[in-house]
């Protein structure tokens, strides 16, 4: 494995989103991962469509019928690549642009589909894994902890004591080597996400974690997602 | 021997405030943040009422980005978009990943090698 790798270098990474007021990270998650794995597959990157999922995808886990893809009001990366392996594909962002509300109805046109799903699962807990999975792969759905997110504004995040509960959905798309900690006093590794809270939030919209220790739960929702390429019919 | 009168980050660390750090000084403080916060994002409340309440809220952010400064050194927090909003409107508008227990139903990645 290299010892830094970010996707963003490779062109795999469309720019940074923003979902608003609206709960929606996980379709941010899902398409920024097939749109790593369709840019392997097809050379192209093209920007897929969270509102498709928000308004269309209602998937819902098959070991808990009640536990759905819901719009706004949250859902699962993995459901929502099950929705997408269904539906056929997403419709480029242009086609059917993000709107922050689930209010709307379901606008789906399967003749404009950008991006196909043809596999999809899910990562062991093991970072070097998680790595190798990622430079394989493309950039990964990871599900995080993200209490220390509201007040962060750059840096390495490596917080003493977090939370393992998971509540948000990103996108892991690199790794660093090392990074200054003054207080620890040594250079720390760490994971470079992509988060959908607009450029300025963050570091440009991205959020650095330290690695080693499953901090805030990183490694332990880590899906990965392969693209077909698809033509427009 | 020699002594640098230069500082240094080293002896920023060891700098220790001397000034007053009473409330009214804090409240100041936290008016000062609270305007430029309202500059920065663009933003305005419906009312009086929701300007304060939105000021009692910021304030209470202040000192959640103060502790998390402590518990999380290599990072730098502070004043975001977010610092107007509790931590269950944060969750509830910003946040939105399903709970879920395990990941059993999905296919597990095969092992990759990782030593070349």
């Amino acid at each position: 494995l290299p010892e830094d790798f970010d996707w963003r270098d490779h062109g795999a990474v469309t720019g940074v989103k923003n979902q608003g007021s609206c709960g929606s990270c996980w379709s941010f998650s899902t398409t920024g991962a097939l749109e790593g794995a369709n840019f392997l597959a097809t050379g192209k990157l093209v920007s897929l469509s969270e509102q498709q999922l928000v308004d269309c995808d209602h998937e819902c886990d098959p070991d808990e019928p009640r536990s759905c893809d819901s719009g706004c009001n949250g859902g699962l990366m993995t459901t929502a690549y099950e929705y997408a392996l269904k539906a056929g594909g997403l419709e480029p962002e242009a086609d059917y642009p993000y709107s922050g509300t689930d209010r709307g109805t379901c606008k789906f046109d399967k003749s404009k589909i950008a991006a196909s799903v043809a596999n999809f699962s899910v990562v062991s807990l093991d970072e070097e894994q998680i790595a190798a999975n990622l430079v394989k792969h493309g950039p990964l759905s990871v599900g995080i902890n993200a209490v220390f997110m509201q007040t962060y504004i750059g840096g390495v995040s490596c917080p003493y004591i977090c939370g393992k509960h998971l509540d948000h959905g990103v996108l892991l798309v690199g790794y660093g080597s090392a990074a200054y900690s003054p207080i620890r006093l040594k250079d720390k590794p760490y994971w470079i996400i992509k988060n959908s809270w607009g450029e300025n939030w963050g570091e440009k919209g991205y959020y650095k974690i330290c690695r080693g220790r499953n901090v805030c739960g990183v490694d332990s929702m880590v899906s990965t997602v392969t693209a077909i390429h698809t033509k427009p019919q | 021997s020699f002594i640098s009168t230069t500082p240094t980050n080293d002896d920023d660390q060891l700098i220790r405030q001397v000034v007053s750090n009473t409330p009214e000084d804090n409240d100041l403080t936290s008016h000062h943040h609270f305007t430029n916060f309202l500059q920065k994002y663009g933003k305005s409340y419906k009312d009086a009422d929701e300007h304060a309440y939105r000021f009692s809220v910021f304030t209470s952010n202040l000192r959640r980005a103060k502790r998390h400064q402590k518990l999380d050194p290599s990072a730098i927090h502070g004043v975001t978009q977010f610092s107007d909003l509790t931590p269950n409107e944060f969750k509830i508008k910003h946040l939105g990943l399903r709970k879920k227990v395990t990941l059993s139903n999905a296919n597990q990645a095969p092992i990759l090698p990782t030593n070349d």
